[in-house]
């Protein structure tokens, strides 16, 4: 590679020339924003440049992270343990100037569950914040980052990580568990309540980073 | 999908057109869409007198005088990009995620003196 090439690709903001080894598809959200972006007359797509409008935010680079964790063994389970798993994020692309303004993490799942739980049962999503060199498990007493309810699993469920990741290290590493819980004395019921959560598919991460591209273009404002 | 600037013959400062293929350049295999795009270039003269659909700047007016006075020591201005739009980017990074980047000055719409 020329060091004309280089110098040209690091003003881009790559430090060397990707060669990807294995290309995953165009996740269709950052398809859907290309496309949208590409049909803008000029005064919009100027000043929409540091913008991304379809979330609402502030910035210029959107990432799509692909989940390179694993599954984990139940360990000690308290009620129906449906899934456990670490969800591991190589974050190390993230240039030391960008500004992190957006991180969702979709849990994509094979169907929607329309199965009706009995009365009171529930499915519950917990995430933990996780150290990926130290005990992946959450320690007893932690407070998990995100926790929530659902009678019935969709396709798609987006949760807002921007708080946990205000200051981004080089991976982010989480652990999610479902499990089931409900009346006692209806483990059957349970165990089909689990059964959905077996659809699991899919991990992924969306970060929206303000570059310094934008960053010195607003100071100069 | 960008306008296409005049392509009169004309010798002074102008939009000329000039489309970037990324395969040209070896880039194809990890940028994935646009294939390439119309990103023109600044081409021409910027003669005396400075006439007003030249965008010349105040700058380009007093340098005109000087080179006026010393042709040997003092060039005459250079036709510069003075409006330039932005286009977004898909691509994989190096480590094979995918990235949708929002280039700024890209597209060279408007020359100047």
């Amino acid at each position: 590679l020329s060091p004309q090439e280089n110098s040209l690709l690091k003003s881009l903001g790559l430090s060397a020339k990707p060669s990807p080894k294995k290309p995953v598809p165009v996740p269709p959200v950052l398809w859907r924003m290309f496309q949208k972006r590409k049909a803008l007359p000029w005064p919009d797509k100027e000043r929409d440049s540091c913008r991304v409008e379809e979330l609402n935010v502030p910035g210029d680079i959107v990432r799509v992270f692909a989940d390179q964790g694993r599954f984990l063994p139940e360990g000690q389970p308290q009620g129906w343990l449906c899934l456990r798993k670490l969800l591991f994020f190589n974050l190390s692309v993230l240039e030391e100037g960008e500004r992190l303004t957006m991180a969702q993490l979709e849990l994509q799942f094979h169907h929607n569950s329309y199965q009706a739980p009995g009365p009171g049962q529930v499915l519950e999503l917990r995430l933990y914040q996780a150290s990926p060199r130290g005990l992946p498990q959450p320690q007893p007493g932690r407070r998990p980052l995100v926790e929530r309810s659902f009678v019935h699993l969709h396709k798609s469920l987006l949760f807002n990580l921007s708080a946990a990741l205000k200051m981004p290290g080089r991976s982010l590493a989480l652990v999610l568990e479902i499990s089931a819980s409900g009346r006692a004395g209806a483990s059957g019921s349970l165990r089909s309540l689990c059964a959905s959560a077996d659809a699991f598919s899919a991990t992924s991460l969306l970060v929206v980073t303000l570059g310094q591209q934008c960053r010195a273009g607003r100071s100069r404002r | 999908s960008a306008p296409s600037p005049p392509l009169t013959p004309s010798p002074l400062c102008k939009p000329r057109r000039l489309y970037i293929s990324f395969s040209d350049v070896g880039w194809e295999n990890w940028i994935i869409a646009p294939q390439g795009y119309l990103a023109n270039y600044c081409g021409g003269d910027c003669p005396f007198p400075l006439a007003a659909e030249l965008n010349s700047t105040n700058h380009a007016v007093l340098q005109t005088m000087v080179h006026s006075l010393d042709p040997q020591g003092t060039p005459q201005p250079c036709c510069v990009p003075v409006r330039l739009s932005p286009i977004s980017m898909l691509y994989y990074d190096n480590s094979d995620n995918v990235v949708l980047r929002h280039y700024q000055d890209m597209v060279v719409d408007e020359c100047g003196c």
